[in-house]
Protein backbone atom coordinates (compact mmCIF):
# COMPACT_ATOMS: atom_id res chain seq x y z
CA UNK A 1 0.00 0.00 0.00
CA UNK A 2 1.10 3.68 -0.05
CA UNK A 3 2.90 5.63 2.14
CA UNK A 4 1.77 8.73 3.70
CA UNK A 5 3.36 10.85 5.96
CA UNK A 6 1.05 13.56 8.15
CA UNK A 7 2.88 16.31 9.51
CA UNK A 8 0.50 18.00 11.77
CA UNK A 9 -2.53 16.35 13.64
CA UNK A 10 -4.80 19.05 13.81
CA UNK A 11 -8.32 18.53 13.18
CA UNK A 12 -7.46 18.12 9.30
CA UNK A 13 -4.31 16.36 9.74
CA UNK A 14 -5.51 13.71 12.52
CA UNK A 15 -8.98 13.39 9.90
CA UNK A 16 -6.82 12.82 6.79
CA UNK A 17 -4.50 10.75 8.78
CA UNK A 18 -7.58 8.63 10.55
CA UNK A 19 -9.39 8.02 6.85
CA UNK A 20 -6.15 7.14 5.64
CA UNK A 21 -5.39 4.46 7.52
CA UNK A 22 -9.00 3.04 7.18
CA UNK A 23 -8.22 3.05 3.58
CA UNK A 24 -4.99 0.82 4.02
CA UNK A 25 -2.65 3.24 3.43
CA UNK A 26 0.70 3.12 5.47
CA UNK A 27 0.96 6.03 7.65
CA UNK A 28 3.19 7.95 9.59
CA UNK A 29 1.99 10.88 11.52
CA UNK A 30 4.39 13.44 13.58
CA UNK A 31 3.20 16.10 15.87
CA UNK A 32 5.28 18.38 18.04
CA UNK A 33 2.73 18.19 20.28
CA UNK A 34 3.38 14.68 22.41
CA UNK A 35 -0.05 14.35 23.45
CA UNK A 36 -1.24 14.72 19.32
CA UNK A 37 1.10 11.74 18.67
CA UNK A 38 -0.04 9.21 21.79
CA UNK A 39 -3.89 10.10 20.87
CA UNK A 40 -3.19 8.86 17.35
CA UNK A 41 -0.69 6.26 18.05
CA UNK A 42 -2.74 2.85 18.34
CA UNK A 43 -4.57 4.05 14.99
CA UNK A 44 -1.87 4.65 12.49
CA UNK A 45 1.29 2.56 11.25
CA UNK A 46 3.78 4.84 12.84
CA UNK A 47 3.23 8.23 14.93
CA UNK A 48 6.40 9.85 16.38
CA UNK A 49 6.77 13.43 18.12
CA UNK A 50 8.77 15.73 16.47
CA UNK A 51 9.84 19.07 14.48
CA UNK A 52 8.00 18.70 10.91
CA UNK A 53 10.59 21.68 9.67
CA UNK A 54 13.55 19.25 10.71
CA UNK A 55 14.56 17.17 7.58
CA UNK A 56 17.08 14.68 9.14
CA UNK A 57 14.07 13.99 11.91
CA UNK A 58 11.78 13.07 9.31
CA UNK A 59 14.61 11.33 7.49
CA UNK A 60 14.97 8.87 10.36
CA UNK A 61 11.33 8.26 10.01
CA UNK A 62 11.35 7.34 6.36
CA UNK A 63 9.44 9.98 5.52
CA UNK A 64 11.91 10.63 2.27
CA UNK A 65 10.26 7.12 1.16
CA UNK A 66 6.69 8.79 1.63
CA UNK A 67 4.42 8.66 -1.48
CA UNK A 68 2.41 11.28 -0.48
CA UNK A 69 2.88 14.11 2.39
CA UNK A 70 0.02 15.94 3.86
CA UNK A 71 1.30 19.16 5.72
CA UNK A 72 -1.61 19.65 8.55
CA UNK A 73 0.01 22.32 10.06
CA UNK A 74 -1.65 26.06 9.09
CA UNK A 75 -1.28 28.39 11.93
CA UNK A 76 2.10 29.33 11.45
CA UNK A 77 3.03 30.36 7.89
CA UNK A 78 6.72 30.23 8.44
CA UNK A 79 6.38 26.47 9.83
CA UNK A 80 3.82 25.57 6.99
CA UNK A 81 5.86 26.70 4.52
CA UNK A 82 9.36 25.22 5.50
CA UNK A 83 7.42 21.91 5.87
CA UNK A 84 6.42 21.68 2.40
CA UNK A 85 9.88 22.98 1.37
CA UNK A 86 11.23 19.85 3.09
CA UNK A 87 8.74 17.25 2.42
CA UNK A 88 10.04 18.66 -1.59
CA UNK A 89 13.43 18.39 -1.42
CA UNK A 90 13.05 14.65 0.67
CA UNK A 91 11.41 13.85 -2.64
CA UNK A 92 7.83 13.31 -1.71
CA UNK A 93 6.16 13.28 -4.94
CA UNK A 94 3.12 14.75 -4.05
CA UNK A 95 2.31 17.16 -1.28
CA UNK A 96 -1.01 18.46 -0.18
CA UNK A 97 -1.06 20.92 1.79
CA UNK A 98 -3.01 23.36 4.22
CA UNK A 99 -3.83 26.52 3.39
CA UNK A 100 -5.45 29.94 5.92
CA UNK A 101 -6.34 31.39 3.64
CA UNK A 102 -6.17 32.28 -0.55
CA UNK A 103 -2.50 33.91 -0.10
CA UNK A 104 -1.30 31.03 1.77
CA UNK A 105 -2.13 29.11 -0.71
CA UNK A 106 -0.46 30.88 -3.36
CA UNK A 107 2.46 30.93 -1.72
CA UNK A 108 2.23 26.91 -0.85
CA UNK A 109 1.51 26.54 -4.53
CA UNK A 110 4.69 28.42 -5.55
CA UNK A 111 7.48 26.68 -3.18
CA UNK A 112 5.87 23.35 -4.76
CA UNK A 113 2.48 21.89 -2.94
CA UNK A 114 0.76 19.62 -5.39
CA UNK A 115 -2.64 20.18 -4.17
CA UNK A 116 -3.78 22.89 -1.67
CA UNK A 117 -6.91 22.70 0.57
CA UNK A 118 -9.12 25.20 2.11
CA UNK A 119 -10.87 23.32 4.40
CA UNK A 120 -13.58 26.58 6.20
CA UNK A 121 -14.06 27.94 2.91
CA UNK A 122 -15.34 24.60 0.72
CA UNK A 123 -17.18 23.65 3.69
CA UNK A 124 -18.98 26.95 3.23
CA UNK A 125 -19.19 26.32 -0.26
CA UNK A 126 -20.83 22.92 0.10
CA UNK A 127 -23.17 23.46 2.96
CA UNK A 128 -24.49 26.62 0.89
CA UNK A 129 -25.38 24.07 -1.60
CA UNK A 130 -26.52 21.57 0.70
CA UNK A 131 -28.71 24.00 1.83
CA UNK A 132 -30.68 23.99 -1.27
CA UNK A 133 -31.78 20.46 -0.47
CA UNK A 134 -31.59 20.22 3.37
CA UNK A 135 -32.21 16.33 3.02
CA UNK A 136 -29.68 15.80 0.87
CA UNK A 137 -26.49 13.91 1.91
CA UNK A 138 -23.83 14.81 -0.59
CA UNK A 139 -23.74 17.07 -3.35
CA UNK A 140 -20.94 17.40 -6.73
CA UNK A 141 -21.18 20.90 -8.54
CA UNK A 142 -21.68 20.01 -12.71
CA UNK A 143 -22.53 23.70 -13.54
CA UNK A 144 -23.51 27.06 -11.36
CA UNK A 145 -26.98 25.71 -11.48
CA UNK A 146 -27.02 22.15 -11.60
CA UNK A 147 -24.93 18.95 -10.27
CA UNK A 148 -25.50 15.54 -8.74
CA UNK A 149 -26.86 14.89 -5.40
CA UNK A 150 -26.98 11.76 -2.73
CA UNK A 151 -30.63 11.87 -1.27
CA UNK A 152 -32.28 9.88 0.92
CA UNK A 153 -35.28 8.83 -0.92
CA UNK A 154 -38.11 11.48 0.64
CA UNK A 155 -40.22 10.59 2.97
CA UNK A 156 -43.73 8.81 1.73
CA UNK A 157 -42.13 8.15 -1.32
CA UNK A 158 -41.73 4.25 -0.63
CA UNK A 159 -43.86 2.40 -3.34
CA UNK A 160 -43.75 5.33 -5.79
CA UNK A 161 -41.89 4.76 -8.98
CA UNK A 162 -39.04 6.60 -9.96
CA UNK A 163 -40.96 8.63 -12.74
CA UNK A 164 -43.64 9.42 -10.29
CA UNK A 165 -41.20 10.97 -8.31
CA UNK A 166 -38.99 13.12 -11.06
CA UNK A 167 -41.05 13.49 -14.11
CA UNK A 168 -43.07 16.32 -12.90
CA UNK A 169 -39.74 17.96 -11.36
CA UNK A 170 -38.40 18.89 -14.86
CA UNK A 171 -34.90 18.27 -15.47
CA UNK A 172 -33.99 15.93 -12.91
CA UNK A 173 -32.47 11.69 -13.65
CA UNK A 174 -32.15 9.41 -10.84
CA UNK A 175 -28.54 7.91 -11.97
CA UNK A 176 -28.69 5.29 -9.37
CA UNK A 177 -30.39 3.46 -6.47
CA UNK A 178 -28.60 2.18 -3.14
CA UNK A 179 -30.19 -0.04 -1.47
CA UNK A 180 -28.42 -1.82 1.63
CA UNK A 181 -25.34 -3.04 -0.18
CA UNK A 182 -26.66 -3.36 -3.32
CA UNK A 183 -25.80 -0.57 -6.53
CA UNK A 184 -28.88 0.01 -9.00
CA UNK A 185 -27.01 1.85 -11.34
CA UNK A 186 -29.41 3.62 -14.98
CA UNK A 187 -32.94 2.46 -12.84
CA UNK A 188 -35.54 1.86 -15.36
CA UNK A 189 -38.59 4.71 -14.56
CA UNK A 190 -40.61 2.24 -13.44
CA UNK A 191 -38.33 0.89 -10.53
CA UNK A 192 -40.26 1.56 -7.15
CA UNK A 193 -38.56 3.41 -4.53
CA UNK A 194 -38.08 1.51 -1.14
CA UNK A 195 -37.08 2.40 2.64
CA UNK A 196 -33.83 2.66 3.24
CA UNK A 197 -33.07 3.80 -0.55
CA UNK A 198 -30.45 6.52 -1.20
CA UNK A 199 -30.74 7.98 -4.72
CA UNK A 200 -28.15 9.65 -7.05
CA UNK A 201 -29.84 12.25 -9.30
CA UNK A 202 -28.66 14.68 -11.43
CA UNK A 203 -30.33 17.84 -12.52
CA UNK A 204 -30.71 21.91 -12.14
CA UNK A 205 -30.33 22.42 -8.06
CA UNK A 206 -33.82 23.61 -8.10
CA UNK A 207 -34.92 20.21 -9.49
CA UNK A 208 -33.11 18.86 -6.72
CA UNK A 209 -34.36 20.66 -4.19
CA UNK A 210 -37.91 20.13 -4.96
CA UNK A 211 -37.27 16.00 -5.14
CA UNK A 212 -36.05 16.17 -1.87
CA UNK A 213 -38.15 18.31 0.07
CA UNK A 214 -41.14 16.72 -1.67
CA UNK A 215 -43.95 16.08 0.76
CA UNK A 216 -45.89 13.17 0.95
CA UNK B 1 -36.36 33.61 -2.89
CA UNK B 2 -35.49 32.14 0.78
CA UNK B 3 -33.88 34.80 3.61
CA UNK B 4 -30.82 33.55 5.15
CA UNK B 5 -28.95 35.49 7.90
CA UNK B 6 -25.20 34.68 8.46
CA UNK B 7 -23.88 35.66 11.93
CA UNK B 8 -19.79 35.53 11.70
CA UNK B 9 -17.98 36.32 8.44
CA UNK B 10 -15.23 34.29 8.95
CA UNK B 11 -13.60 32.39 6.39
CA UNK B 12 -16.97 29.51 6.73
CA UNK B 13 -19.29 32.39 7.45
CA UNK B 14 -18.13 34.19 4.27
CA UNK B 15 -17.72 31.56 2.00
CA UNK B 16 -21.50 30.18 3.06
CA UNK B 17 -22.73 33.91 2.41
CA UNK B 18 -21.00 34.54 -0.53
CA UNK B 19 -22.07 31.00 -1.96
CA UNK B 20 -25.77 31.61 -1.18
CA UNK B 21 -26.19 34.97 -2.91
CA UNK B 22 -24.67 33.18 -6.01
CA UNK B 23 -27.29 30.81 -5.49
CA UNK B 24 -29.99 33.40 -5.29
CA UNK B 25 -31.03 33.67 -1.71
CA UNK B 26 -31.41 36.84 0.24
CA UNK B 27 -28.49 37.24 2.27
CA UNK B 28 -28.23 39.44 5.57
CA UNK B 29 -24.42 39.29 6.87
CA UNK B 30 -23.60 40.18 10.41
CA UNK B 31 -19.83 40.33 12.32
CA UNK B 32 -19.18 42.02 15.45
CA UNK B 33 -16.15 43.14 13.18
CA UNK B 34 -16.83 46.39 11.00
CA UNK B 35 -14.62 45.50 8.28
CA UNK B 36 -15.31 41.81 7.43
CA UNK B 37 -18.75 43.67 7.20
CA UNK B 38 -17.57 46.77 4.71
CA UNK B 39 -15.86 43.87 2.79
CA UNK B 40 -18.80 41.77 1.89
CA UNK B 41 -21.61 44.95 1.84
CA UNK B 42 -21.84 44.74 -1.81
CA UNK B 43 -22.18 41.77 -2.43
CA UNK B 44 -25.17 40.30 -0.19
CA UNK B 45 -28.46 41.71 0.42
CA UNK B 46 -27.79 43.64 3.60
CA UNK B 47 -24.61 43.70 5.88
CA UNK B 48 -24.20 44.93 9.26
CA UNK B 49 -22.15 45.43 12.34
CA UNK B 50 -23.56 44.06 15.15
CA UNK B 51 -23.17 40.94 17.98
CA UNK B 52 -24.89 37.91 17.11
CA UNK B 53 -25.75 37.34 20.99
CA UNK B 54 -28.04 40.91 20.55
CA UNK B 55 -31.83 39.73 20.18
CA UNK B 56 -32.76 43.25 19.53
CA UNK B 57 -30.28 44.32 17.31
CA UNK B 58 -30.85 40.81 14.86
CA UNK B 59 -34.59 41.80 15.16
CA UNK B 60 -34.07 45.09 14.17
CA UNK B 61 -32.32 43.08 10.99
CA UNK B 62 -35.37 41.32 10.45
CA UNK B 63 -33.17 38.24 10.78
CA UNK B 64 -36.23 36.52 12.64
CA UNK B 65 -37.83 36.71 9.55
CA UNK B 66 -35.20 34.53 8.30
CA UNK B 67 -36.00 31.14 6.89
CA UNK B 68 -32.06 30.13 7.90
CA UNK B 69 -29.58 30.84 10.44
CA UNK B 70 -25.87 30.47 9.84
CA UNK B 71 -23.41 30.63 13.01
CA UNK B 72 -20.15 31.08 11.64
CA UNK B 73 -18.78 32.14 14.47
CA UNK B 74 -16.84 29.07 16.18
CA UNK B 75 -14.20 29.66 18.27
CA UNK B 76 -15.45 31.70 20.98
CA UNK B 77 -17.91 28.99 22.19
CA UNK B 78 -20.00 30.61 24.83
CA UNK B 79 -20.73 33.35 22.09
CA UNK B 80 -21.64 30.28 19.60
CA UNK B 81 -24.16 28.49 21.81
CA UNK B 82 -25.83 31.78 22.64
CA UNK B 83 -26.04 33.26 18.68
CA UNK B 84 -27.66 29.40 18.21
CA UNK B 85 -30.33 29.75 20.91
CA UNK B 86 -31.02 33.32 20.02
CA UNK B 87 -31.74 32.30 16.50
CA UNK B 88 -33.96 29.37 17.79
CA UNK B 89 -35.76 31.79 20.26
CA UNK B 90 -36.39 34.36 17.34
CA UNK B 91 -38.27 31.36 15.36
CA UNK B 92 -35.28 30.54 12.36
CA UNK B 93 -36.86 27.33 11.58
CA UNK B 94 -33.28 25.60 10.23
CA UNK B 95 -29.71 26.70 11.81
CA UNK B 96 -26.56 25.79 10.55
CA UNK B 97 -23.60 25.88 12.74
CA UNK B 98 -20.13 25.48 12.58
CA UNK B 99 -18.47 23.66 15.51
CA UNK B 100 -14.99 23.34 16.67
CA UNK B 101 -15.07 19.84 17.90
CA UNK B 102 -17.18 17.21 18.18
CA UNK B 103 -18.36 18.09 22.02
CA UNK B 104 -19.28 21.27 20.86
CA UNK B 105 -21.10 20.19 18.00
CA UNK B 106 -22.91 17.98 20.62
CA UNK B 107 -23.43 20.95 22.46
CA UNK B 108 -25.05 23.04 19.51
CA UNK B 109 -27.26 20.09 18.52
CA UNK B 110 -28.77 19.82 21.71
CA UNK B 111 -29.33 23.39 21.81
CA UNK B 112 -31.06 23.33 19.07
CA UNK B 113 -28.79 23.83 15.84
CA UNK B 114 -30.42 21.86 13.05
CA UNK B 115 -27.10 21.11 10.96
CA UNK B 116 -23.42 20.81 12.98
CA UNK B 117 -20.55 21.53 10.22
CA UNK B 118 -16.96 20.55 11.05
CA UNK B 119 -15.19 22.10 8.23
CA UNK B 120 -11.66 20.52 9.11
CA UNK B 121 -12.56 17.25 9.86
CA UNK B 122 -14.42 16.86 6.83
CA UNK B 123 -11.85 18.13 4.80
CA UNK B 124 -9.51 15.71 6.12
CA UNK B 125 -11.71 13.07 5.04
CA UNK B 126 -12.54 14.35 1.42
CA UNK B 127 -9.03 14.81 0.68
CA UNK B 128 -7.76 11.31 2.33
CA UNK B 129 -10.50 9.88 -0.72
CA UNK B 130 -9.45 12.21 -2.68
CA UNK B 131 -5.76 10.76 -2.71
CA UNK B 132 -6.97 7.74 -3.89
CA UNK B 133 -7.98 9.09 -7.26
CA UNK B 134 -5.09 12.47 -7.77
CA UNK B 135 -7.04 13.51 -10.61
CA UNK B 136 -10.30 13.52 -9.24
CA UNK B 137 -12.46 16.89 -9.24
CA UNK B 138 -14.74 15.53 -6.54
CA UNK B 139 -16.20 12.97 -5.10
CA UNK B 140 -19.16 11.43 -2.76
CA UNK B 141 -18.87 7.99 -0.78
CA UNK B 142 -21.30 5.37 -1.17
CA UNK B 143 -19.61 2.97 0.86
CA UNK B 144 -16.46 2.74 2.54
CA UNK B 145 -15.10 1.52 -0.70
CA UNK B 146 -16.90 2.74 -3.48
CA UNK B 147 -17.83 5.71 -4.78
CA UNK B 148 -18.65 8.09 -7.15
CA UNK B 149 -16.21 10.87 -8.30
CA UNK B 150 -16.06 13.65 -10.84
CA UNK B 151 -12.98 12.95 -13.44
CA UNK B 152 -11.17 15.18 -15.73
CA UNK B 153 -10.77 12.69 -19.39
CA UNK B 154 -7.85 11.17 -18.58
CA UNK B 155 -4.66 12.26 -20.25
CA UNK B 156 -4.70 10.83 -23.96
CA UNK B 157 -7.95 9.46 -23.73
CA UNK B 158 -8.98 11.16 -26.17
CA UNK B 159 -10.76 9.12 -28.86
CA UNK B 160 -10.95 6.37 -26.87
CA UNK B 161 -14.39 4.72 -26.28
CA UNK B 162 -15.70 4.59 -22.62
CA UNK B 163 -15.89 0.33 -23.12
CA UNK B 164 -12.01 0.52 -23.74
CA UNK B 165 -11.18 2.92 -20.40
CA UNK B 166 -13.55 1.13 -18.07
CA UNK B 167 -14.58 -1.99 -19.06
CA UNK B 168 -11.28 -3.52 -18.25
CA UNK B 169 -10.98 -2.06 -14.55
CA UNK B 170 -13.71 -4.28 -13.28
CA UNK B 171 -16.56 -2.45 -11.58
CA UNK B 172 -16.47 1.14 -13.44
CA UNK B 173 -19.32 2.41 -14.96
CA UNK B 174 -19.43 5.89 -16.59
CA UNK B 175 -22.61 7.84 -15.20
CA UNK B 176 -22.39 10.71 -17.77
CA UNK B 177 -20.32 13.13 -19.58
CA UNK B 178 -20.05 17.05 -19.28
CA UNK B 179 -18.90 18.14 -22.30
CA UNK B 180 -19.40 21.66 -22.36
CA UNK B 181 -22.49 23.10 -21.31
CA UNK B 182 -24.05 19.88 -22.24
CA UNK B 183 -24.63 16.65 -20.28
CA UNK B 184 -24.86 13.29 -21.78
CA UNK B 185 -26.55 10.53 -19.36
CA UNK B 186 -26.04 6.90 -19.30
CA UNK B 187 -23.66 7.37 -21.88
CA UNK B 188 -23.14 4.17 -24.25
CA UNK B 189 -20.00 1.98 -24.27
CA UNK B 190 -19.39 3.04 -28.00
CA UNK B 191 -18.89 6.54 -27.23
CA UNK B 192 -15.54 7.93 -27.70
CA UNK B 193 -14.40 10.71 -25.26
CA UNK B 194 -13.36 14.09 -26.67
CA UNK B 195 -10.64 16.55 -24.95
CA UNK B 196 -12.38 18.73 -22.12
CA UNK B 197 -14.82 15.57 -21.11
CA UNK B 198 -15.68 15.51 -17.55
CA UNK B 199 -16.87 12.61 -16.39
CA UNK B 200 -18.77 10.78 -13.50
CA UNK B 201 -18.01 7.57 -12.99
CA UNK B 202 -19.11 4.71 -10.36
CA UNK B 203 -17.35 1.81 -8.95
CA UNK B 204 -15.36 0.97 -6.22
CA UNK B 205 -12.20 3.19 -4.98
CA UNK B 206 -9.83 1.28 -6.42
CA UNK B 207 -10.93 0.90 -10.27
CA UNK B 208 -12.27 4.62 -10.26
CA UNK B 209 -8.09 5.34 -9.11
CA UNK B 210 -7.02 3.19 -11.47
CA UNK B 211 -9.55 5.21 -14.22
CA UNK B 212 -8.15 8.77 -12.91
CA UNK B 213 -4.53 8.05 -12.98
CA UNK B 214 -4.33 5.79 -16.92
CA UNK B 215 -1.20 6.30 -18.61
CA UNK B 216 -2.03 7.07 -22.58
N1 LIG C 1 6.77 22.48 13.46
C1 LIG C 1 5.78 21.59 13.63
N2 LIG C 1 6.00 20.29 13.31
C2 LIG C 1 5.03 19.37 13.48
N3 LIG C 1 3.81 19.64 13.96
C3 LIG C 1 3.54 20.91 14.29
C4 LIG C 1 4.50 21.94 14.14
N4 LIG C 1 3.93 23.10 14.57
C5 LIG C 1 2.68 22.82 14.96
N5 LIG C 1 2.43 21.50 14.81
C6 LIG C 1 1.18 20.79 15.06
O1 LIG C 1 0.34 20.95 13.95
C7 LIG C 1 -1.02 20.76 14.36
C8 LIG C 1 -1.94 21.73 13.62
O2 LIG C 1 -1.57 23.02 13.90
P1 LIG C 1 -2.42 24.29 13.49
O3 LIG C 1 -1.86 25.42 14.25
O4 LIG C 1 -2.53 24.44 12.03
O5 LIG C 1 -3.78 23.95 14.12
P2 LIG C 1 -5.28 23.81 13.94
O6 LIG C 1 -5.87 25.10 13.53
O7 LIG C 1 -5.77 23.21 15.22
O8 LIG C 1 -5.51 22.82 12.78
P3 LIG C 1 -6.95 22.35 12.22
O9 LIG C 1 -7.59 23.57 11.67
O10 LIG C 1 -6.62 21.32 11.22
O11 LIG C 1 -7.67 21.81 13.39
C9 LIG C 1 -1.02 20.92 15.88
O12 LIG C 1 -1.37 19.67 16.45
C10 LIG C 1 0.40 21.30 16.24
O13 LIG C 1 0.85 20.71 17.45
N1 LIG D 1 -20.61 37.90 19.07
C1 LIG D 1 -20.35 37.93 17.75
N2 LIG D 1 -21.32 38.34 16.89
C2 LIG D 1 -21.08 38.37 15.55
N3 LIG D 1 -19.91 38.03 14.97
C3 LIG D 1 -18.92 37.63 15.80
C4 LIG D 1 -19.08 37.56 17.21
N4 LIG D 1 -17.91 37.13 17.75
C5 LIG D 1 -17.04 36.94 16.72
N5 LIG D 1 -17.65 37.25 15.55
C6 LIG D 1 -17.08 37.15 14.21
O1 LIG D 1 -17.21 35.80 13.77
C7 LIG D 1 -16.22 35.55 12.76
C8 LIG D 1 -15.68 34.12 12.91
O2 LIG D 1 -15.11 33.96 14.15
P1 LIG D 1 -14.24 32.71 14.57
O3 LIG D 1 -13.52 33.10 15.79
O4 LIG D 1 -15.03 31.47 14.58
O5 LIG D 1 -13.19 32.69 13.44
P2 LIG D 1 -12.46 31.87 12.37
O6 LIG D 1 -11.74 30.74 12.97
O7 LIG D 1 -11.64 32.86 11.60
O8 LIG D 1 -13.56 31.29 11.44
P3 LIG D 1 -13.29 30.35 10.15
O9 LIG D 1 -12.66 29.10 10.68
O10 LIG D 1 -14.65 30.17 9.58
O11 LIG D 1 -12.37 31.13 9.29
C9 LIG D 1 -15.18 36.65 12.91
O12 LIG D 1 -15.23 37.44 11.73
C10 LIG D 1 -15.63 37.45 14.11
O13 LIG D 1 -15.39 38.84 13.96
Amino acid sequence: PKRVAVIGLGRFGESMALTLAELGYEVTAVDIDERRVAEIADRVTLAAQGDGTDEEMLCSLAVDQSDVGIVGQGKNLEASVLITLVLKRLGVPWVVAKAESALHGELLARIGADRIVFPERDAGVRAAHALTVRNIDDYITLSPTTGLAKVDAPPGSAGATLGELCARLGTLTPLLIKRGDALLLAPAWEERVQPGDELVVVGSDAAIGAFADAEP
